[in-house]
């Protein structure tokens, strides 16, 4: 779960550098 | 590790705490990072709670103890291929203020002390694993404030 947590953290952090 | 970048990002953690758990500290007033920070933040905030709840409704966050635990298993994984931006940093810092929640919830005390103890895990991750990638981009000063500050 944590794993899954963290890809998912990743790619929400990408997103919201590309949207800034 | 450099000391003053522990000790600013973990007034900008207490700054965080403090913001999500609705209680400023009085004759205090944040300063344009930590004000920059939060804005950000909660803007993405019910989008992050939202991915995350399916799995986090289902790990038990009864401790400080265990929120710290989550908290470095979940970055370990969200850093594990090297990068590092400025969207990921902020990431950091709304993971803890969720796992900070889910402690009010589980009705663990959220005293001062817990807070600094909170936001020192906040501030040695970030430190750690992004303290350098944050000097080497223009600090909080210039790299974050330039690209969040509201316009």
């Amino acid at each position: 779960i944590m794993e899954r947590v963290g890809r998912q953290l990743a790619f929400i952090g990408d997103d919201i550098n590309q949207r800034y | 590790m450099d000391d003053g970048v522990f000790w600013s990002v973990r007034a900008l953690a207490e700054d965080y705490l403090d913001g999500i758990l609705r209680t400023p500290r009085p004759g205090t007033a944040p300063s344009r990072t930590s004000q920059a920070l939060q804005n950000v933040a909660a803007s993405v905030q019910g989008e992050v709670e939202g991915a995350l709840k399916p799995h986090l409704d289902s790990l038990d966050v009864g401790s400080v103890g265990a929120a710290r635990g989550i908290f470095s298993h979940v970055l370990a994984k969200e850093f594990e291929d090297g990068v590092v931006n400025w969207g990921r940093v902020v990431t950091v810092f709304v993971l803890g203020g969720i796992l900070t929640k889910k402690l009010q919830g589980s009705g663990v005390p959220l005293t001062r002390e817990t807070r600094e103890e909170i936001s020192s895990f906040i501030a040695e991750f970030t430190t750690h694993h992004a303290g350098e990638w944050i000097r080497q981009n223009g600090g909080w000063e210039n790299g974050f404030l330039n690209k969040f500050e509201q316009k």
